[in-house]
């Protein structure tokens, strides 16, 4: 079949199995085509020499021409539990990806694998995740300030002045340390991560998440050295979560308890014991 | 209590700005790794002496899976039966989630605090997490339920003797490779 299926009853997606993505996503009552890329952005090289010259590093995101988006047909594997449902997807060598979704759990978890990212080409990689919709979002989007306020976004503007944008890619990059989202008068998408990143919205309908950057050269604003992972010799693996949620739009986008759940998750104490343990009163 | 000033010790580095964004060097990273390793396995003796205090596990181990990221346990990767779980909920509210323990595929029943049994299922972890370097490959799976937790709960898992078969229920679909 070209298309698999996979739902709770809070919760439906459709995945295109000849490319291996997903297609639609169906909740609270609300149908959306939203594709999911992974992206390279190649790290920009410079000497340094004077600030136009200065290289993509640990302070700077400064990408070199334009996205190159993973587009290799996706591995896919289905998991049908009775309350967990899962996609495993193999993007490729270095990254893949568990699309899951719960039953009475209105959300649907990515839970992504980025890394070991290769160098092998002498070019520093920075790697995003890409979700992709027909939401009419008009330039504007959303991030939090710190896990509070949400702060309105307009792609290729400044509050309260006229930008250079002639870095149109990062200079349209936010921290995100909680949650990013876009809406149209009838939709909103969410992604909630699960620690501080960069995300952006580069064209409507549009929202991407840094996941994962190694970069060869040092940006000269302190480090004094590149983003190299060079002491674990082939580079690190990272692995994370990203929520999202498709609702209809009714005042200001707000997630924060559930922002919590992904970084404060329950602790887990392991014992051995025949009988149930209480707690005490 | 000299483990836990060694934690928030350790927590109050973690606040310099170089920690909290990643912007420090190879080599302070590492020693940020090595400090906050060694001030949470300090720690552990403390939150088992509270735990015990705090439960009706009087000898209880506690012990803490801190490659619960990559699907990896130590006290559960031989067998997860007569295992209780705690769960300590760190938000200021009740909450309901789904947890997941590292497990061999058996047949599982987990039961709460009065004995009820609360749904639960063994799931396969993604197989390039199975084939990541330097990872035990004795568990390759996950046992699934959801959990309600007001501050701290216990759930017991026992294992079954019928074996779970999973595979039919995973469909698989290929990528054509040139």
């Amino acid at each position: 079949q070209d298309e698999l299926t996979v739902e709770t009853s809070l919760v439906k997606l459709t995945f295109d199995t000849t490319t291996g993505g997903l297609k639609t996503v169906e909740m609270n009552g609300l149908t959306e085509n939203i594709q999911q890329t992974f992206g390279i952005y190649k790290g920009y090289r410079g000497n340094n020499g004077e600030s136009k010259n200065r290289s993509s590093g640990a302070y700077v995101f400064r990408p070199s021409g334009d996205i190159e988006i993973v587009n290799n047909k996706v591995e896919l594997s289905f998991y049908n539990g009775t309350k967990v449902k899962e996609v495993h997807q193999h993007v490729n060598e270095w990254i893949s990806q568990v699309i899951r979704i719960y039953e009475d759990v209105n959300r649907v978890e990515f839970e992504w694998l980025v890394g070991p990212i290769p160098t092998d080409d002498d070019v520093g990689k920075e790697i995003i995740t890409r979700f992709s919709s027909n939401i009419s979002s008009k330039g504007k989007f959303y991030t939090d300030s710190n896990g509070r306020e949400i702060l309105e976004r307009e792609r290729n503007q400044r509050e309260h002045f006229t930008p250079d944008m002639s870095e149109a890619i990062s200079g349209n990059y936010y921290p995100v340390t909680g949650q990013i989202s876009l809406q149209d008068d009838e939709k909103r998408i969410t992604l909630l991560n699960d620690r501080a990143q960069g995300g952006s919205s580069l064209k409507d309908g549009e929202l991407e998440l840094m996941l994962h950057r190694r970069l060869l050269n040092d940006d000269a604003f302190g480090v004094g050295e590149a983003l190299n992972e060079i002491q674990y010799g082939t580079g690190l693996i990272a692995r994370g979560k990203i929520y999202l949620i498709l609702d209809a739009v009714a005042g200001k986008p707000n997630q924060r308890l559930l922002q919590h759940q992904l970084d404060q998750h329950f602790w887990k104490f392991f014992s051995k014991s025949n009988g149930v343990a209480s707690v005490n009163k | 209590s000299e483990d836990l000033d060694n934690l928030s010790q350790a927590m109050g580095i973690m606040q310099h700005h170089d920690a909290v964004t990643g912007t420090e060097k190879q080599a302070v990273a590492s020693d940020y790794d090595r400090m906050l390793f060694k001030a949470i396995v300090g720690a552990e003796n403390s939150a088992r002496d509270a735990l015990r205090s705090l439960t009706n596990l009087t000898s209880g181990e506690f012990k803490s899976c801190l490659e619960l990221n990559i699907s990896v346990c130590t006290f559960t990767q031989d067998t997860a039966n007569n295992v209780i779980v705690t769960l300590v909920n760190p938000l200021a509210h009740s909450s309901t989630q789904y947890v997941r323990v590292p497990a061999k595929n058996e047949n599982y029943i987990v039961t709460d605090e009065k004995g009820r049994e609360v749904f639960s299922e063994v799931i396969p972890v993604p197989w390039l997490v199975l084939a990541l370097e330097h990872r035990s490959n004795d568990t390759q799976h996950e046992l699934v339920f959801k959990a309600s937790v007001d501050k701290i709960a216990n759930f017991l898992i026992r294992v079954l003797p019928t074996p779970k078969n999973i595979a039919e229920d995973q469909v698989y679909f290929p990528a054509e490779r040139s």
